[in-house]
């Protein structure tokens, strides 16, 4: 069984059987359309498995990737109001290189949309990191800020387009050194309530979940001829 | 005149079988997230000559089995999948990465003579 297993784990695309430690948590997106795939299998209405409606762009494989970063700590926050700087990475390795990327979609997660956890307006910024990080420095030096944006408090998942960053990170391996996400508090003026910062900031370092969503297309299952037909 | 074939009793000619994975079996639950297991079927029966015209056969297949009528030495025509259908799996690599796929045919729907 073994030798038949190995055959049947390279048929799926993978090199070995994986032994996750745990199960990642599956966003309800990627629930979503396992379901429908698998209803419009039971009906056995037709299928374009090289198309994900639901998220309406061309794609046969969607993962996943949980972000593999770490917070940073550096006594000179650049502002005294800095909540939270963190690197975020996620390894494109299991993307071969013949698939091509139709999405990119970053997640973060600030934590449940409650008015219960009522805070303080956020300034969130993602930077890119263009340089490996230099022994002793202990914040990588940030390349293109590409997100500069108020965020009020509680505020569920944010989303951001990362299909050009991934794409490149695609092509060019030694490119994905990562992001780098940082957080400040806009204060409390407008909600006048006393806000402690170092409370309010390890609960969002507990609170934040990172991940990227990826769909490619396999031209060998997909030929664009058959895209173009569609 | 039509040749004498040897009669088949309906359960051994060609026909499709039910044969449901259970991921587990194969110990594959502990990566593969969902399904936990899918209704895969298998094709399985003889294809005697008297039945090529029915069994959604192939014309090879008919003229195959004409010939095995003919001389024995040449095998029968044999018992295939006709329609297959994909599944769709979610599962999680050593990365722990989340992924979604599709496997084009994995599930028998029909079976032919071919």
């Amino acid at each position: 069984l073994q030798f038949r297993e190995h055959v049947f784990i390279q048929f799926l695309g993978l090199d070995k059987v994986p032994s996750p430690q745990k199960f990642q948590p599956v966003p309800y997106i990627m629930k979503k359309i396992f379901q429908d795939q698998e209803a419009a299998a039971t009906t056995g209405a037709s299928q374009d498995l090289c198309y994900v409606k639901e998220l309406g762009v061309p794609g046969s494989v969607l993962r996943l990737l949980p972000d593999q970063g770490f917070f940073l700590y550096s006594e000179n926050f650049s502002q005294a109001s800095s909540c939270l700087q963190k690197l975020l990475y996620f390894n494109l390795s299991a993307i071969k290189d013949k698939e091509q990327l139709t999405m990119a979609r970053l997640g973060l997660d600030l934590g449940p949309n409650t008015y219960y956890n009522l805070g303080p307006e956020l300034e969130l910024a993602l930077s890119l990191v263009q340089e490996p990080p230099v022994w002793g420095r202990f914040i990588p030096k940030p390349g293109k800020m590409f997100v500069l944006q108020s965020v009020p408090w509680p505020q569920g998942v944010l989303y951001f387009n990362l299909l050009d960053v991934a794409k490149d990170w695609h092509d060019n391996h030694q490119k994905n050194l990562g992001l780098l996400l940082e957080m400040l508090v806009k204060g409390d003026r407008d909600t006048g309530v006393n806000f402690q910062l170092e409370d309010i900031c390890a609960r969002l370092r507990r609170s934040l979940h990172a991940s990227l969503l990826l769909v490619t297309l396999n031209p060998e299952q997909c030929p664009t001829s058959s895209r173009k037909r569609r | 005149a039509a040749i004498p074939a040897p009669y088949a009793s309906c359960k051994n000619l060609c026909h499709r079988h039910q044969l449901f994975i259970n991921f587990r079996d194969l110990g594959w639950h502990k990566w593969i997230i969902a399904p936990k297991g899918f209704m895969a079927n298998y094709c399985h029966g003889d294809c005697p000559f008297s039945m090529t015209t029915s069994l959604n056969s192939s014309n090879y297949a008919f003229m195959q089995a004409l010939m095995h009528v003919v001389d024995p030495a040449i095998p029968q025509a044999v018992c295939i999948p006709t329609k297959l259908s994909p599944i769709s799996m979610l599962y999680q690599d050593n990365d722990d990465n989340v992924i979604l796929r599709h496997y084009e045919d994995m599930v028998v729907d029909e079976c032919g003579c071919g």
